[in-house]
């Protein structure tokens, strides 16, 4: 929307009102990772600012379009709107975005289908010309999270939009991520150049390796290589689509020399927020023996060469194929990323590879679900993939499944299984949000679209037979069987049958290296429970107290000074409430009526106290006049 | 009890519902389906 006076300012003050769902919560704090990490625009807790969004759980999906100066300005999250993109599609309108088929050059790509709308609903379809949207010179997007669906608004099973390129006819209506041209706008609209997240990207395309630099602390180097004989045949940026590119680095371990090292280390980085995820594509092609650790050199006062800290050392490194892992660093300091490679006593008849980095501040998924040899799935019958089981970090043992319909959807859920802290657990499982991932394997996480569901254990959930959804697996479950046979207890699945389309599962890089990767996070989000921001001071329970028989009205917060309840009263940029109880709003407006009122009034005033004045002056004047005129007769009659 | 491979609940009802789905199902005629403009008419 063109207008700067709609512009937020880059950190968006918010409250998530208490009538969230709690699973809503969550998801809406996951989107606002992603323009975290992907823009520069950032959110904080309301502290009183004059103006912040108020997500809350409304009827329905909605927002207003820009910054509309409201002071409280809400955001609806409600039933069923509680998927991520759906979020980020909310606050892409609150930061200023109309949807993009409005554009004034739409009908150059696609076409309406006017007859198939829902009567009384055409208006949806309007276009505003460039008077009052601006399409900031970026060309129209089939792939924006703005977009409607082919479906939007039909009154029957056509399409209601037709798109002039068919390829693009499933594109539109996408929920999954901002895409590539959303960003592109929304950095250009709002002036970013850096986000708060993002820390790294390298696919070693570029000869400068992202500024990493070779040890001298080693034996042997890192090789930025396309290929290597003993494997891998191609990198995994491109897997070798390229040609004359597809660069990876490579540690030769089959020189024979036991104890060879290579050491590679980042360009110096500088950290945010203190909490960081290191993802990379490791191959190994030499021994089972081979190892890599990979360490941080933190740079702080008094060491000049920084300090190493062993992160994760990565043994028994599976051979033959390209393998993703994740290293969290909790780092303060300027630091960098080092690469340690060591080869092992064994024979080895290649190396280690190393491609595809990206370092972010962000959290790292709890787990990675990895589907090898995933094309076979697709396309045969209904298909039920069940991953390993995994640990919650609190100990919660549980188990994703992936339904594969034959023919359009695929489904995930989510289960818990019986696992061995079950005794020490509390049952029914309360409020653990349970994040997968479909991981868009795009070498650069900054232009990843990965799809991403939620949900939450609600503890008071009940199946139709009253026990506990989320109750103990083996109480509420039924038996099932590892492949090695042992015998477990299954709960009952959460989740939903329409988590992907198998079109879309075939777009992208969902689907790389015949490899698919679900990344799991399983977090304990009770503590959102009552998360409405208030202003200081802070309510604590005496103020409950004190305040019970106090009602403030508009919105005023009530807290305790001397031990009496007091309103404080919310405040905008021209306007404010005042009074006892909020109960009268003043605003800029009036103050300016009072003093030209006031300023008016004095001047009446002494207008009318010089007219007086003057008044009686000129008769006084008057009166003394004709007294000496009168005297001066009297003088002359006897002078004659 | 389901076949266990179908022993979940399926929170979306086997339903792909978008945005514009499930604000017309409640009734709500936003402008462009989920759009509230201010009273004022400040949007547009």
């Amino acid at each position: 929307i063109i207008g700067d006076h709609y512009r937020w300012p880059h950190t968006i003050p918010y409250v998530l009102e208490d009538s969230l769902e709690m699973n809503a919560k969550g998801v809406i704090l996951n989107a606002f990772e992603r323009y975290r990490l992907k823009t520069c625009i950032d959110f904080k807790p309301w502290s009183g600012e004059a103006n912040y969004i108020s997500v809350f759980k409304g009827s329905g999906c909605w927002s207003s379009v820009g910054n509309i100066h409201a002071g409280k300005q809400e955001l609806s999250i409600g039933t069923n709107c509680d998927r991520i993109a759906t979020v980020q599609h909310e606050f892409l309108h609150a930061l200023g975005f109309w949807h993009e088929q409005s554009r004034a050059d739409r009908d150059d790509y696609v076409t309406i289908v006017w007859e198939r709308i829902l009567a009384d609903r055409e208006h949806n379809f309007n276009i505003y010309n460039d008077s009052v949207s601006d399409s900031l010179n970026v060309p129209y997007d089939y792939n924006s999270v703005m977009h409607y669906s082919k479906t939007a608004f039909q009154n029957g099973t056509e399409s209601t939009i037709i798109t002039r390129i068919s390829d693009f006819e499933d594109v539109i209506g996408q929920r999954m991520d901002f895409s590539d041209y959303d960003l592109l706008k929304l950095n250009q609209l709002y002036n970013c150049t850096s986000s708060l997240s993002f820390m790294d990207s390298c696919d070693f395309e570029l000869e400068n390796i992202c500024g990493m630099i070779q040890s001298s602390r080693d034996t042997a180097d890192w090789q930025r290589v396309s290929q290597v004989l003993g494997g891998p045949e191609n990198d995994h940026s491109n897997m070798g689509q390229c040609k004359d590119s597809g660069f990876f680095m490579h540690f030769n371990t089959s020189t024979g020399n036991e104890g060879a090292k290579a050491v590679l280390e980042s360009r110096v980085l500088y950290p945010k927020r203190g909490f960081q995820c290191l993802e990379f594509y490791l191959y190994n092609s030499g021994s089972g023996n081979d190892q890599l650790n990979i360490y941080t050199r933190e740079y702080t006062a008094g060491h000049q060469d920084g300090v190493l800290t062993l992160q994760r050392e990565i043994k028994e490194i599976p051979t033959g194929s390209w393998q993703l892992y994740y290293v969290t660093f909790k780092v303060t300091e300027k630091f960098r990323v080092v690469f340690e490679g060591l080869g092992g006593p064994d024979a080895s008849s290649g190396g280690l590879s190393i491609d595809d980095i990206n370092l972010s501040e962000t959290r790292c998924p709890h787990h990675v679900w990895h589907i090898q040899n995933f094309t076979q799935l697709l396309g045969g019958q209904n298909i039920n993939v069940y991953s390993p089981p995994f640990y919650s970090p609190e100990g919660y043992a549980f188990q994703i499944s992936m339904y594969i319909e034959a023919l359009t959807n695929v489904g995930i859920y989510f289960h818990l299984i019986s696992g061995a802290n079950d005794d020490q657990l509390q049952w029914p499982c309360p409020w653990r949000q349970a994040t997968m991932t479909l991981l868009d394997q795009n070498p650069d996480i900054r232009q990843r679209m990965s799809n991403q569901r939620s949900i939450t254990t609600d503890p008071t959930m009940t199946n139709d037979n009253g026990s506990y959804f989320w109750d103990r697996p083996s109480k509420v479950g039924v038996v099932a069987s590892f492949p090695n046979g042992t015998q477990y207890s299954r709960g009952r699945g959460y989740g939903t049958s329409v988590f992907i389309t198998h079109k879309r599962l075939k777009s992208r890089e969902f689907i790389k290296g015949d490899d698919l990767y679900v990344l799991l996070t399983v977090e304990d989000i009770s503590h959102l429970n009552s998360t409405a921001a208030v202003p200081d001071p802070v309510p604590t329970s005496t103020v409950q107290n004190a305040c019970s028989e106090v009602e403030c009205q508009n919105g005023g917060i009530c807290t305790v000074q001397d031990g009496r309840p007091e309103c404080k009263c919310p405040a905008g940029e021209d306007w404010w409430y005042m009074g006892k109880r909020c109960e009268t709003r003043g605003s800029t407006r009036d103050t300016i009526v009072i003093a030209v009122s006031s300023t008016v009034t004095v001047f009446a005033v002494m207008l009318i106290i010089t007219l007086v004045s003057v008044y009686c002056t000129r008769r006084r004047y008057r009166k003394k006049a004709s007294a000496n005129a009168a005297a001066m007769n009297l003088e002359n009659q006897h002078a004659f | 009890l389901p076949a266990p491979e179908k022993f979940v609940k399926d929170i979306d009802g086997g339903l792909d519902q978008d945005i514009f789905d499930i604000n017309e199902d409640l009734g709500l005629d936003l402008f462009e389906g989920d759009i509230r403009l201010e009273a004022h008419g400040r949007n547009s």
